[in-house]
């Protein structure tokens, strides 16, 4: 496993060294603020009170030789750059960040951030599309070129197999990937299958063609 | 379209409130900011100064008649859940909340939210198994029956077909759904499809087998 290194323990930061944890990874966990260092020491190998803004202190907090390193501070974009600066001064590989706004992305990546997050915004931009439409339980980007949908079956839909309704010599670019039938997952359905009452069609497509798909 | 009413207008709830707005549907937004409501009215339906934990300021800015309404005060425990039991009082159909932590959440539920959502912890696991493994680009928990994932594909699978990587009639539930190669998309390849130096396989399947998958 690898040495992961995590700067701000707020809501994200915390999940996150948890959650790496977890995974059997090695963890160093760092914050300001004692109590939060304190709940989160039991579950880390590593957890200290530093001003992640100090590159002496990260330095002998041992964060040096961390394979990747993440600052999880959102709201505080002063500290959360300059602990970026800090962490690739010390020649960390992989620096990942957290950031409020495009234009404090924007900083993160001039100053060499491998991967910005944003996880209040690609929440909320899912979640708009799927309460806008009726039929869409979820849709997730997997990238900009193609997108995944779970669509509940209509009353026209029912009856008719697969292959009638998505005939997949025309290859319009959407396949159906798995369809949820009460507690029960069918992965990779043959052309054959039926369309039941209640079934939740999982489907794969190109982005545009699955937009289309949702507006008929 | 539908109507949408976003309560709190902190980064979640102003984008929400924003992707919402730009996807047709008509949006009113409340804070008790005055400036985050400024800042918002060029976008959305209403934007106006609202005390949300009263729910007559709530009927009389027009709340009443929405489809949906979202409560976006993370932090803010207390006006969270005063202002979901104004709402569903108020009978909003569909009421969805952000949450703070999973004791937040559950006492959401039980005054009748439909959807809690956690917006930190859910991008925190997805980033941290996407660190953890090397060629894993980026995975995605659609249900915890099965998960999507990204994966560059290794020097031994390069010249192989798909039929004789992931041997379809074995049903291992598991299918390769899509290719990126370059910066082109192949959906639905055919089995007889070869895979090429530098391919990035999008594999759906059921969540343990596609466990095992990343651990061979
Ligand atoms: N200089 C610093 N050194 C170490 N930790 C810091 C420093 N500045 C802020 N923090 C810590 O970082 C954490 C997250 O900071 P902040 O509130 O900016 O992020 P946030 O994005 O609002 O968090 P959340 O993940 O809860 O949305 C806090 O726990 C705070 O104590
Ligand atoms: N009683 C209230 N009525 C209206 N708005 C409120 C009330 N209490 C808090 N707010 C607003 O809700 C917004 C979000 O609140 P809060 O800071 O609790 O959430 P958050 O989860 O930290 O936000 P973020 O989406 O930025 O992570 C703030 O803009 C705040 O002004």
């Amino acid at each position: 496993r690898k040495h992961f290194a995590v700067l701000g323990l707020g809501r994200f930061g915390k999940c996150l060294a948890l959650s790496l944890a977890k995974l059997g990874n090695t963890v160093l966990a760092f914050d300001i603020d004692e109590k939060l260092v304190q709940d989160i020491s039991d579950y880390v190998s590593v957890a200290r009170v530093v001003d992640c803004t100090d590159i002496e202190a990260l330095r002998e907090a041992g964060v040096a030789n961390s394979d990747v390193a993440i600052v999880a501070m959102g709201t505080n974009i002063e500290a959360s750059v300059l602990a970026a600066m800090a962490l690739k001064d010390l020649g960390i590989p992989i620096v990942v960040a957290k950031a409020m706004n495009e234009t404090h992305g924007k900083i993160l990546e001039k100053i060499g951030v491998s991967r910005v997050v944003y996880p209040e915004k690609e929440m909320a931009e899912k979640l708009a599309r799927v309460l806008t439409s009726t039929n869409v339980m979820d849709i997730i980007d997997l990238s900009p070129d193609y997108t995944i949908l779970e669509e509940r079956a209509n009353a026209q839909m029912v009856g008719k197999t697969l292959a009638h309704l998505f005939e997949p010599d025309k290859r319009s670019g959407v396949i159906v990937v798995a369809i949820k039938r009460n507690d029960h997952i069918i992965v990779g359905p043959p052309g054959s299958e039926k369309i039941r009452e209640g079934d939740v069609l999982v489907i794969v497509g190109e982005t545009e063609e699955v937009k289309k798909l949702i507006q008929e």
